[in-house]
């Protein structure tokens, strides 16, 4: 653990006297290591390890009788600062119906996640409504309409040729027509950097307004979430983050890479492969799970 | 450009951050860097491009070791599982495979075993379809290894080359999946010798650190025998790999390279360290 690492490392400084500032320097090699282990992007640790030493100088951790337990509490606090909000909350205002987009690279779970959204949104009140719009994956529209089905929600496909902006924008009319109070988009997976796609991607936004844009991503995803966290903000202008198969044992430092870099809020996260395996996000719980 | 007395640091930095990036992971990393400093010391380069090249045939070098082609059984049906967390794009790969072989005059025969997830068996089949081979399959919710059983069954009767099971996406944390899993291993066992001949794990390409305790993990319900690296027509690296070989003895056999049905290639050590300092 980070708390045994960093004291094996002070013990060692410990034997020749009080420990400085360098020593300090060098314990966060620990907490650096932990946080790589971890797949928080390189970038985002060098900024992060910067932050959090200037903190443990300036708390006199120095000082402290057991400076790995101080540093390690710093630590703890400034990613739960920075992950922060604790998510859970959708912007139904300003349309109607609400339009939710769901984006994001291929199999990172949007599919499965517009349905979880479905039964969150029942839950509490509202009229969900989903829209087929990955017309390119094999029996993508198949299951789609499965899991609606399952949870008794309407699905809107078009099985012949059309282009997903347009279906899109044929689905959320739709659903005005039925009076559904949120309209769900489930779009097919894509590569941040296929121009063609971001663009479709950018054409079905200004096509339906979405009040929620989520960036659907994969808690086991590596260095890389920066690379296309980045690219799909700077395209659709985000309105927020699901982080996916948290069930799983991924350490999750994606997480911290994706809210540094775009600045977007964690809203939920996927826990299990069920359509109630979706939970509003806790940052304190994902900073302890990132430290291991 | 000479590099003087000693190495840079702000090369050594970069080459550092370089790697770091491609998700070689920091013990990985700190391993290459101090082989990278110790050829240094001993001359074996003296300037960022002689480093650049034998730091690319160190790296390839580390993944060559063994390289096997596919099983391929004498007379007989080689069996492929295909196995996975949920994503990864194993029925994409099959689908790939699947027309690779039937390109070199194979008979393949597909058995969707996932018999799970919303649409599965619907996906797997509009593959067969296009691929033009035939499948097994079983109404959603049907017990997936009563599928390999008829699966096993049909690919013997009907003489085919190959029989590429399908499994349903599974996290290594599930104790109880990972029993499926060994159980529809011993059943394909059961009816044709030896079987599965060939125990293929998708791994993403975008996937951090966690892909070395999936290798581990399912190595340990059903041995691997061959890896598939999917999506790497992304930006990630799959630098993860190193790591993974240090731990399991498996050789990455494919690469997914796109979402159609001839978007795989043969792994080549060599070009996959090329593109990862592209
Ligand atoms: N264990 C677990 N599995 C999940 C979770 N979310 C999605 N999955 C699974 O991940 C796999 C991919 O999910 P999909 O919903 O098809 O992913 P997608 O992003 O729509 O995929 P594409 O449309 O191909 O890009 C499926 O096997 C899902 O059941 C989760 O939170 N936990
Ligand atoms: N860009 C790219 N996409 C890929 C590649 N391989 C698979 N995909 C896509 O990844 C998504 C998931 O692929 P699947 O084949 O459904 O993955 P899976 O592992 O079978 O998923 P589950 O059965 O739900 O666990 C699909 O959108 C595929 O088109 C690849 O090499 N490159
Ligand atoms: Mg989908
Ligand atoms: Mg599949």
């Amino acid at each position: 653990s980070l708390t045994k690492n960093l004291q094996g490392a002070f013990s060692f400084f410990r034997k020749r006297g009080h420990l400085t500032e360098d020593n300090i320097k060098e314990g966060m090699r620990e907490v650096r290591k932990a946080l790589l282990e971890a797949d928080v992007n390189i970038k985002v640790v060098k900024d992060f390890i910067k932050k959090v030493t200037e903190r443990a100088i300036g708390e006199d951790t120095l000082k402290s009788v057991r400076p790995e337990q101080q540093i390690v509490k710093i630590v703890q606090d400034e990613l739960e600062e920075l992950m922060g909000p604790v998510g859970g909350y959708i912007n139904f205002s300003g349309g109607s119906p609400t339009v939710i987009m769901m984006a994001g690279l291929q199999g990172s779970g949007k599919t499965t996640t517009c349905a979880k959204m479905c039964k969150y949104l029942v839950k509490k009140g509202k009229k969900p409504f989903l829209v087929a719009a990955d017309l390119q994956r094999p029996a993508a529209i198949d299951q789609l309409e499965v899991l609606g089905k399952d949870l008794g929600i309407p699905v809107y496909s078009e099985r012949d040729g059309g282009r997903a902006p347009k279906v899109c924008q044929r689905g959320v009319k739709e659903a005005q027509r039925l009076g559904m109070d949120v309209v769900i988009l489930d779009t097919a997976g894509r590569l941040h950097v296929d121009e063609a796609l971001m663009e479709e991607l950018q054409e079905i936004r200004d096509k339906t307004k979405p009040q929620e844009t989520f960036l659907v991503c994969d808690a086991m995803t590596g260095q890389d979430a920066v690379q296309s966290a980045r690219e799909f903000n700077s395209r659709l202008e985000l309105s927020g983050v699901i982080l996916t198969k948290l069930d799983g044992d991924a350490r999750g430092g994606a997480a911290l890479s994706i809210k540094t870099v775009t600045g977007k809020p964690i809203k939920f996260v996927g826990v299990g492969e069920k359509t109630s395996d979706f939970d509003e996000f806790h940052p304190d719980r994902m900073a302890s799970r990132i430290l291991g | 450009l000479s590099m003087g007395r000693k190495l840079d640091e702000d090369l050594l930095d970069d080459l550092e951050e370089k790697l770091l990036t491609a998700d070689m992971g920091p013990t990985t990393a700190m391993s290459v860097m101090d082989s990278v400093k110790d050829a240094y010391k001993k001359k074996e380069f003296e300037d960022p491009e002689g480093l650049y090249e034998h730091l690319k045939r160190d790296l390839a070098s580390r993944l060559q070791q063994n390289v096997t082609p596919l099983a391929s059984v004498e007379g007989g049906v080689t069996v492929i599982l295909v196995v996975g967390v949920n994503g990864t794009g194993k029925t994409t790969s099959i689908a790939k495979l699947t027309h690779l072989l039937t390109s070199e005059g194979k008979k393949v025969l597909l058995a969707a075993c996932d018999t799970f997830r919303a649409a599965a068996v619907e996906q797997l089949d509009l593959w067969a379809t296009r691929t033009g081979v035939e499948i097994v399959k079983h109404s959603s919710g049907a017990d997936p290894a009563a599928v390999a059983f008829d699966a096993a069954e049909a690919a013997v009767a009907r003489k085919v080359d190959y029989l590429i099971v399908d499994t349903a996406g599974r996290l290594h944390t599930k104790e109880n999946l990972m029993k499926e899993l060994e159980k529809i291993g011993k059943v394909l066992r059961g009816k044709i010798d030896t079987a599965p001949h060939e125990v293929l794990l998708v791994l993403d390409a975008t996937t951090g650190q966690n892909a070395i305790i999936q290798a581990q993990a399912f190595n340990e319900s059903v041995p691997l025998t061959g890896l598939i690296l999917s999506k790497l027509d992304g930006t990630a690296k799959a630098g993860v790999i190193f790591g993974i070989q240090n731990e399991v003895d498996v050789p990455v056999k494919f690469i997914g390279l796109g979402e159609k049905q001839e978007d795989l290639e043969r792994f080549s050590a060599p070009q996959f360290v090329e593109a990862m300092f592209e």
